[in-house]
């Protein structure tokens, strides 16, 4: 059974793409078969599994657009099990060009539709706004996993998020759950970081996930290469983390 | 001779509130009359500065929907040369809203013309995006400071924001220039800070300000006391940063 996880938070740099990016080779590493969207426009996601610049219009804008089917637009990456569907920045005209379409908040869904069952987790990293792409992949999540950084602006933005959730439960995906909340650029050194978690506990108390992302620069560095953290730097505390959530979530089922 | 400066990014989280604040807080104390407009409907500037939470239909949205003036939504902030022009969440709704009003671009450019010459520096905190809110901005702005945080993604989105500046230049404000390029969340122990740092110095040339911004978590936790770090912990690196730039900023004139 496919479990489609949309990574949202309309905070900006809080860490959604490396979470899409690593939790999903991790994923893979489990010999999970896990297929990465990209859908924001500025397609961090898409760069941090490889130089695909030349894609040549083979990206999710052109399935949006109706110009190619979704399985041509497919890439493998170098994680046997992980494939990733493209983004371009070209996908920032959506915002404008679906504005009057009808039944727009539906169309990743049922573009997802039929590939779906090839995959047992389809995660879909979203731009930092609650616009048309993030309140598309809501509509076709099962769940949405919510990273959240270690700081205090983190906690402000949650209302608006948990707003926009319910509105999306209530109207277009009564499914949608929260699948859990991660905290992300953890540091047990500093006061700050309690804080949150503190405030994260009693808010949304055992959703969140028991594994804490620590603030490691190896997994900023890893982009910069192409590769997920697990090929980069198997030994580094960010990779054994999102190694350690892997495990969490697939335990959680 | 009033200066506005919009700073701008569609990267998320590389520094644009905590520039906004803390430098308008810096000059501020150099005396210099300064409004801090904040057009992201996350309101982080706003709560930056204090808890404004009751602002009862008092912010930048409320100006937009024509219900009241620009002047009667401005407020004092705890520094004497400092005031803020808040936003709410509501702002959110703009672009939405918007969309097919006639010249739209040019409501924050028009209602800032009759109180601009009041300040001597007028500074608009953006949003992570290049839609709308950003656009508005970019018209009404004299300059663009562009924060760029030392890390991989940061180079990669610059190609789009500089696109979106051309575009602006060339249809909606000829006299757009690019004010600086400021390097934020520095840390000299990393390699990846500095290859980052390279790049934007063959990229920018003398564009790229000689004050670094570096990674301080004073300046993470002063927003948590809804002060600037100049009154939270003057001391600190990321205090001197700040100062450093604002005399930087007004020796460049
Ligand atoms: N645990 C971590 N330790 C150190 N650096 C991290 C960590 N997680 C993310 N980063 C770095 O922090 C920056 C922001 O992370 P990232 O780009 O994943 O956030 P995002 O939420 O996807 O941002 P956006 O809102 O722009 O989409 C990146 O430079 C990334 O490499
Ligand atoms: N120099 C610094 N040292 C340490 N922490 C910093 C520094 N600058 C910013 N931060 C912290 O990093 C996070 C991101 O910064 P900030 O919110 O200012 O970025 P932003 O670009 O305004 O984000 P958004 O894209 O969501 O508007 C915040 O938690 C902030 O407190
Ligand atoms: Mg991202
Ligand atoms: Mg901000």
């Amino acid at each position: 059974m496919t479990k489609i996880i949309a990574i949202a938070n309309q905070k900006g740099g809080v860490g959604k793409t490396t979470t899409a990016v690593n939790l999903g080779a991790a994923l893979s590493a489990a010999e999970k078969r896990v297929l990465l969207v990209d859908i924001d426009p500025q397609a961090n996601a898409t760069s941090s599994l490889g130089d695909f610049q030349n894609l040549l219009g083979k990206s999710i804008y052109d399935v949006f657009a109706e110009r190619i089917n979704l399985e041509d637009v497919i890439i493998k990456t170098e994680m046997d099990f992980l494939s990733l569907l493209p983004s371009d920045i070209s996908l920032a005209a959506v915002d404008v060009e679906l504005v009057d379409k009808v039944s727009r908040e539906f169309l990743l869904k049922e573009k997802l539709e039929k590939s779906k069952k090839e995959y047992d987790y389809i995660l879909i990293d979203c731009p930092p706004s609650l616009q048309i792409l993030t309140v598309n992949a809501l509509v076709a999540a099962d769940s949405v996993l919510i990273p959240l950084q270690s700081e205090y602006y983190a906690i402000e933005g949650l209302g608006k998020l948990l707003n926009t959730i319910n509105l999306i439960q209530h109207d277009l995906n009564p499914d949608l759950i929260i699948e859990g909340v991660l905290i992300t650029m953890y540091d047990q050194r500093l006061n700050l970081s309690k804080q949150v978690v503190e405030e994260a506990l009693k808010y949304f108390k055992d959703k969140v996930y028991k594994t804490y992302i620590p603030r490691n620069v190896k997994l900023a560095e890893s982009p910069s290469f192409g590769k997920p953290i697990i090929l980069y730097d198997i030994n580094s505390s960010g990779a054994r983390a999102y190694m350690k959530l892997a495990k969490e979530i697939i335990k959680n089922g």
